[in-house]
């Protein structure tokens, strides 16, 4: 199974 | 003081329309350079929306001073609907406004109608965007993508990307089985909208959740034509541009688990 990843983990908040 | 006025309400409502199911507050935030830009994550966290109405997206556009309009959207969805198509819209705040005014005028009878929408206080998180160098970029037909999306979806929760230098390809695989669409690059020199361009550094393998894919392509009535910019293990791109300006989507991708 595929697991759905989230933007945080790509994007800082400002 | 911020008066926008769109020469057509069809193109609001239509950009409402693509982002209302995914988020459902947003701050508007006007400025006189940029026009009107909009980001806004999904609940889930997975999806991200970018829209950016330039000042071209408007017949007139002033904007005295930056203002931050927070906006339900489904309220505001309800007030769309309200004008006609061709309607003239236009967006009126005071500064420090506690309401937008949105006022649809006819073209050929002399019918204005006003509404006014209370706007509320949203704390969101604003996330910081990169430029990003992309290992794939293809531009073909929304209305292309869109099928693919929508159809897949009937038979399995995720779509796989692949691009390699020769094609695009489209998977899904589901408990009744699998399938995949292939595009090649192609110029339509007659319709160019109908091309296909394929700019590949590295070939790319990715998995989406067919549940946003559906959500995104619900932009498609806004150009004819999509953008999707993808990288290794990142998240992609998936643009429509604008009159002036473009409404992308940012959607993390699936990974083994």
């Amino acid at each position: 199974a595929r697991k759905q990843s989230n933007l945080m983990s790509f994007f800082k908040k400002k | 003081m911020l008066e926008g006025k769109f020469d057509q309400a069809s193109l609001l409502k239509k950009i409402i329309d693509s982002i209302r199911d995914s988020v459902k507050l947003c701050n508007f935030n006007c400025s006189q350079n940029d026009g009107i830009t909009v980001q806004a994550i999904d609940d889930s966290r997975v999806l991200l929306i970018a829209l950016k109405m330039d000042p071209g997206c408007f017949q007139e556009f002033r904007c005295d001073r930056d203002m931050v309009l927070g906006l339900d959207l489904e309220s505001l969805g309800k007030i769309l609907k309200q004008g006609n198509n061709e309607d003239y819209l236009t967006l009126i705040a005071e500064d420090n406004p506690d309401s937008l005014l949105i006022v649809f005028e006819d073209k050929k009878k002399d019918r204005i109608s006003e509404f006014s929408l209370k706007l509320m206080d949203i704390d969101s998180d604003v996330l910081t965007i990169d430029d990003m160098d992309n290992d794939c970029s293809i531009t073909m037909p929304s209305a292309d993508f869109s099928k693919i999306a929508r159809d897949f979806k009937t038979m399995s929760e995720s779509l796989q990307i692949i691009v390699t230098k020769e094609s695009v390809k489209f998977k899904a695989e589901g408990q009744i089985g699998s399938g995949s669409v292939i595009f090649k690059p192609h110029t339509d020199l007659d319709n160019p909208d109908e091309s296909i361009k394929i700019d590949m550094n590295q070939p790319v393998n990715l998995t989406f959740g067919a549940k946003y894919l559906n959500d995104i392509v619900k932009a498609s009535t806004l150009s004819s034509t999509i953008t999707i910019k993808l990288t290794d293990k990142a998240p992609a791109l998936f643009e429509f541009k604008l009159p002036s300006g473009y409404l992308r989507y940012y959607l993390a991708p699936k990974f083994e688990d």
